[in-house]
């Protein structure tokens, strides 16, 4: 998994 | 929403009382690098309407605040600045390294990301250290940092219930452990200020 890929947070 | 109360009160108290008695800017300062080095995807990665203008509010109340502790005649006066001695650097250097060692991609985009991860988790350290050190703790001031610890502890339920809930949430334990850390080096002062509450007595840390 990237976990890079994950942006969504604050 | 927690977040943005937090820095809502700061701004109330600031602007107000023309005070930043037992604000450290140090911490401050801090806030404004994780910010800085955590949205330089602000133009590029869209996310929704609302990410974005959180972004935007994020970076500028804490330049704005910034402003005020530095620039402002009145508030500047009122900084407690020999009291407020923590370094940056003791700080922001060992994040630095840590986002250079452990990190999910090297690019630098993503290592200056991963290091505001883990700034962002220690940046309350000097306003903590203040304000074990300043004797009387106004309201508004003891409020701002309930609320700035507690938008990282409501962020792990709501990791947990997206880790359970959403089917394609993926595991981020760079982003978790730093939260959990995060939310851990609050837990004293949580204590003092749930203790004081329950008594209903001004906000007292001991020495």
């Amino acid at each position: 998994d990237d976990e890079s890929a994950v942006k969504d947070e604050l | 929403m927690t977040h943005l109360a937090s820095i809502c009160l700061l701004l109330l108290k600031i602007h107000t009382m023309k005070s930043c008695a037992g604000v450290s800017l140090k911490t401050q300062e801090l806030y404004a690098l994780v910010f800085v080095t955590r949205y330089l995807d602000l133009f590029s990665n869209f996310v929704s309407m609302y990410n974005t203008i959180m972004k935007i509010i994020f970076l500028s109340s804490t330049f704005g605040i910034i402003w005020y502790m530095r620039g402002h005649k009145l508030v500047r006066q009122s900084y407690d600045k020999e009291q407020d001695t923590f370094r940056h650097y003791f700080l922001v250097i060992p994040c630095m390294v840590l986002a250079l060692v452990i990190h999910s991609k090297f690019t630098l985009l993503e290592v200056l990301w991963t290091f505001s991860i883990y700034l962002e988790a220690v940046a309350i350290l000097p306003q903590l250290v203040l304000l074990q050190r300043t004797r009387n703790i106004d309201n508004l001031t003891g409020n701002y940092i309930f609320c700035l610890g507690a938008y990282r502890a409501l962020y792990l339920l709501n990791w947990i219930y997206r880790y359970f809930m959403e089917k394609n949430y993926h595991a981020q334990w760079i982003t978790w452990m730093a939260g959990m850390i995060q939310t851990a080096i609050y837990a004293d002062f949580f204590y003092y200020y749930f203790k004081s509450w329950k008594k209903n007595e001004r906000l007292k840390l001991p020495a």
